[in-house]
């Protein structure tokens, strides 16, 4: 039965898109079956897979608006085991439509629900907000990964996400246990960079689980969505894709040892 | 009368706060009066200047919800003749709130109205979204500035933002016409920068205004919030700071061209 994990932090620009994508692919070439929920409005998610945004008539949106089924909406792409649900900016208007309606908050998780069997993990790309596409990805997931980059701000935004997190488990009755905290965009030749990755040890001690594998600030993994593949397969050699293939094994580990 | 400036792009982690902040230091170092407000929920501006967030207890969320007044909120700080009206999470649940009520795309460009006369320019620094909070501040600025990273999804987000920007013009009747495009993080050694700062000046071409400062990438740029206080304060020498002076300078500039 599929594991469905949330990729998500408010702070924009920290690796979250990044890491779905190439997470999701590179355990799709491990061999695993894998689905791809693109919930942010700027669909960068579907643009890194290759596919035409806005020439997509069924997407995240007219599944949450009780147009599509999720199984009408998703699309197969270039990576045998990975399918997609696109977005595009019509979501931008579903948090205020969404708001209207009553139970507002488990619309996606009702509609991953007919098509969690298919895969082994799905996961839920989020845009940077605390708003109701959030709230609906922490309903519906079983795990959430949490990507850091590691600079001030990023550190700084952690206490409202732990509380976010906090309010949905204790009002909504859904927890969503961290998988991992990952660090992204790394530079250890950095003072801030070390000093912070320092921090976020500290600060989630023995509480969470720190992923071993750090990703490093890699051009390829820029230039890849401009070729409309993930870079674990765009460029197989080069360190971006090593290290979200080493993260894949971290992951399928993690697994294992529950 | 002071001009409304907002500095908005729903891309995240493009250095919007980063620009906001910096910029309206730079200014009023130059012996202008200066307002930033802070729109956005993670209240990163707040932390900039030093602002424990979280202890203040009138923010730009007591006064878009009526407790408060916009002249009550702000505060002064470190650096004379810049004023801040701060904010912090709880911001995030103010746009479902506010879309309840009747004509809660003006609420922010009414509460400005108080306490225009008294800046030169009053910033504000918009969260990563095309939702309400953003439209209030399209409705309530003079002009905007947009950060825009050198990156191939900062590029693609640039139809979506003007295809809003259009929404706001031609059905709430309120044109912010574009202060100018500000190329942020920008690395020259890589190619992916090159490209991409090329496409930016041939989409925009004649149509807008590209700042011809470039904003380099500067770790002090990054380490200057976990010191509470603008970069241009804290390292006067950074090739950060001397880019944001220059800014300001051109941004000046412009004005007097006019
Ligand atoms: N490890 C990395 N090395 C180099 N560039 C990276 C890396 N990870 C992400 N990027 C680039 O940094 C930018 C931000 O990453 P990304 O868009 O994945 O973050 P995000 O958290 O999804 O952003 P948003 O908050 O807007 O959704 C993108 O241009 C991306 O290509
Ligand atoms: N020119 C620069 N050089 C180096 N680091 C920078 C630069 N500009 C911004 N940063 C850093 O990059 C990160 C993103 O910048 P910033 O937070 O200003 O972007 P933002 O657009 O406001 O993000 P959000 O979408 O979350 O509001 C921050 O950690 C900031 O310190
Ligand atoms: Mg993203
Ligand atoms: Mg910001």
């Amino acid at each position: 039965m599929g594991e469905v994990v949330a990729i998500l932090n408010q702070k924009g620009g920290c690796g979250k898109t990044t890491t779905a994508v190439n997470l999701a692919a590179a355990l799709a070439l491990m061999g695993k079956q894998i689905l791809v929920i693109d919930l942010d409005p700027q669909g960068n998610a579907t643009t890194a897979f290759g596919i035409e945004k806005n020439e997509v008539d069924k997407t995240i949106y007219t599944v949450l608006t009780g147009q599509d089924t999720m199984e009408e909406a998703l699309l197969s792409t270039e990576i045998s085991g990975l399918h997609l649900v696109p977005s595009n900016i019509s979501l931008s208007g579903a948090e205020i439509e969404l708001s209207k309606e009553v139970g507002y908050h488990t619309i996606l998780d009702l509609s991953i629900d007919d098509i969690k069997e298919y895969y082994d993990y799905i996961f839920i790309d989020v845009p940077p907000s605390l708003g109701i596409l959030t709230i609906n990805s922490l309903m519906a997931a079983d795990s959430v990964l949490i990507p850091i980059q590691a600079e001030f701000y990023a550190l700084e935004g952690m206490a409202d996400l732990m509380e976010a997190m906090e309010l949905v488990e204790t009002r909504l009755k859904s927890p969503s246990p961290i998988k991992g905290i990952l660090l992204t965009l790394y530079d250890g030749r950095t003072r801030l960079g070390r000093d912070v990755y320092r921090n976020i040890k500290e600060y989630f001690g023995e509480r969470e689980y720190v992923f071993k594998t750090v990703i490093p600030r890699n051009i390829t993994l820029a230039e890849a969505p401009s070729h409309g593949m993930p870079c674990v397969i765009y460029d197989e050699e080069s360190t971006g894709t090593e290290a979200y293939k080493k993260l894949a094994r971290e992951f399928i580990q993690l697994e294992d040892n529950k």
